[in-house]
């Protein structure tokens, strides 16, 4: 009891600007196992959608794990979902839980 | 001796 059950949240960001204006640390193999939000860029979709927070950790990228993966593959991952034409969203799953 | 695992420093991505 007292334990804080880690919880976690989909937040779908719209892509409403030229970039989605994230930038993360962490990834397999480094003090930050998966990758964490240190900034979010004013006037980029992230910024725009508002539910995106500094310290939040991506758990998810349209509903493809980021564990286990290094640190360029999941930032790979995520300019590749930001890029593709096929969605005009994208979907993370993250956590404040670290 | 308690064995520390040091794990680097991650490096840091703009999207």
């Amino acid at each position: 009891p007292g334990l804080l059950e880690p919880t976690s949240c989909l937040v779908r960001v719209p892509k409403s600007a030229s970039t989605l204006g994230i930038a993360i640390e962490g990834g397999a193999n480094t003090r930050q196992p998966l990758p964490r939000i240190v900034t979010i860029q004013r006037g980029g979709s992230a910024h725009n959608c508002g539910q995106l927070k500094v310290g939040q950790v991506i758990l998810e990228v349209n509903g493809v794990s980021l564990r286990g993966r290094e640190h360029r593959e999941a930032a790979r991952l995520i300019a590749e979902a930001f890029k593709t034409k096929e969605k005009d969203y994208i979907d993370f799953l993250v956590t404040e839980f670290n | 001796r308690e064995k520390r695992l040091t794990l680097p420093p991650s490096e840091i991505t703009l999207l």
